[in-house]
């Protein structure tokens, strides 16, 4: 690249302009920079539990119910997993004119379905994920799901998991606070 | 779905969706 | 003429490249519910070295807008306005952010958006329109019809595509002397001992990014950055009304990478290639001797490249 007088003022360093104030006001010694901590978040595959199995399963139960959500009756063979129903209808975004009720527009889906599995990582160690099902709707005739091939999928492959993850938050939260 | 552990009354939560051709992880963080 | 090539070369590709391409194929995204108190959110942009998120209401399941520095420069001139009401501001929490902006007649903020399929082109205009320096792509969820956040894009990204995919860029050849970018009239300049609110109270009258400092010759010796804003916040130093820009500075983190500076003989071919190297949101421009001529931001660069 041709010549090129670009260049970084020296005095706007954060060490030479600090130097520089204190040098003018020696009181500023004691202001420290923001330390804008790179503590790395550390994450964990769903949520972590030392209790006995079937202690963690009741609390999840407890959970959903008091969060007013649904759930498959467990069957003998898959008694560690549960396919949960949650309705999440969020407030109808226009302003309600006065005296109409809400209008749900009921063509969205608002049956929200999340598997919840408990996994044993090793003895007396536990481990509970949450996976996102999909939507269902109250009417039956949008039940159901078109089959699509592998082409559409990746086309229609457009979902937020915004409301799966607040969800989940809401059922780790009663989980925290029930425990 | 991976979490954080609860700080400052705050939690997150991520998954990691396709869009497309390409990986999202989408990161919430919701006040407890 | 090789800067006509040059500009007919890069605004082709901007028409020829959507938002989605500028996208890694793996990235991550972070959003804040609307409910979280706006401290916490500072703490946690702070910690991941980022600026600005997109915010989603809950209750709506709807995406509500971006948090930016714009944001926290609010809540500063609404306390300077209120000092009484440091507890109102302790407890903010994101959703309260449009009631202070009503409060201190901060012009709403319109949220701009555009399809990650749409052209990066369409994406530039939509952003010099607004003079956004970021834009969110949204998509639609198939199934329940809510905005998907895919990403949000900053003009600093798009601008660092482009010098690394078209080669064009290397014969904008002609020194800025020759071309009119950037701004070297009325340029409100200020010095260390200004007041930071001063400084901030320019920032919004202005609606500029950035507030150069120059010493007593006018000469060019630092810069306030409206993301400074969180520093300042993040240190609880904002309740001091009466500090000093200079003292405000030395919040700033280490890892700031300093004020980048250029003269009038440099060109867009040099410049493109600094953004290709380094995060640069701005050059001052100076004389040989270091006294402040102007400034071309990356609205600037981009404006010239669409339009000029």
């Amino acid at each position: 690249t041709p010549n090129s007088t670009i260049a970084i003022l020296p005095s706007s360093l954060p060490q030479i302009h600090r130097a520089y104030m204190v040098q003018s006001y020696p009181e500023l010694a004691s202001v420290q920079p923001v330390v804008t901590k790179k503590s790395k978040t550390r994450w964990h595959f769903g949520i972590r539990s030392r209790s006995y199995p079937l202690d963690v399963m009741c609390e999840i139960y407890r959970a959903l119910k008091n969060l007013g959500a649904e759930w498959v009756r467990p069957s003998e063979e898959e008694l560690w997993t549960i396919k949960v129903r949650w309705k999440y209808s969020p407030v109808a975004q226009k302003e309600k004119k006065e005296g109409q009720e809400e209008e749900t527009d009921d063509s969205v889906p608002d049956l929200m379905k999340m598997q919840i599995q408990l996994f044993q990582l090793e003895p007396n160690n536990y481990l509970v994920d949450f996976k996102f099902d999909g939507w269902e709707s109250k009417r039956k005739d949008l039940e159901e799901e078109p089959v699509v091939d592998d082409e559409e999928q990746e086309q229609i492959s457009s979902f937020s998991a915004y409301p799966f993850l607040h969800l989940a938050t809401k059922l780790i939260m009663e989980l925290a606070v029930n425990s | 779905l991976a979490t954080t552990s609860i700080k400052h009354n705050t939690l997150a939560v991520a998954s990691v969706i396709r869009y497309k051709r390409k990986y999202v992880t989408q990161i919430l963080y919701a006040p407890l | 003429r090789d800067q006509q090539i040059a500009l007919k070369a890069i605004r082709s590709f901007l028409q020829s490249k959507n938002s989605f391409d500028v996208l890694p194929v793996s990235y991550r995204l972070i959003v804040f519910e609307t409910s979280l108190l706006v401290k916490r959110a500072l703490n946690i942009l702070l910690q991941n070295s980022i600026v600005s998120a997109p915010l989603w209401n809950s209750k709506t399941s709807r995406f509500a807008g971006l948090l930016t520095s714009s944001d926290f420069i609010n809540v500063i001139q609404y306390y300077s306005q209120n000092p009484d009401q440091f507890q109102f501001v302790d407890n903010l929490t994101l959703d309260g952010l449009r009631d202070v902006e009503k409060a201190i007649g901060a012009p709403q903020l319109e949220t701009i958006s555009i399809h990650p399929f749409k052209s990066l082109y369409e994406a530039c205009v939509k952003m010099i329109e607004s003079s956004a320096r970021r834009i969110p792509l949204i998509d639609e969820d198939e199934k329940t019809h809510r905005e998907i956040v895919v990403s949000v894009l900053t003009q600093y990204r798009i601008l660092k595509f482009v010098s690394m995919n078209c080669r064009e860029t290397k014969i904008l050849l002609q020194p800025l002397s020759e071309l009119k970018v950037g701004t070297t009239t009325n340029l409100s300049a200020v010095k260390l001992e200004t007041p930071v609110m001063d400084v901030i109270h320019l920032l919004i009258s202005q609606s500029v990014s950035s507030v150069p400092i120059v010493d007593d010759q006018d000469k060019l010796i630092n810069v306030y950055e409206a993301v400074d804003v969180l520093s300042l916040i993040k240190g609880g130093m904002y309740t001091d009304l009466s500090l000093s820009v200079g003292e405000a500075l030395i919040k700033r983190s280490d890892d700031f990478e300093g004020v980048y500076t250029c003269t009038l003989e440099d060109n867009l071919c040099v410049i493109l290639e600094t953004i290709r190297k380094s995060r640069l949101h701005r050059l001052f421009i100076v004389d040989t001797a270091g006294k402040l001529i102007g400034v071309i931001t990356l609205s600037d660069i981009l404006k010239y490249l669409l339009f000029d």
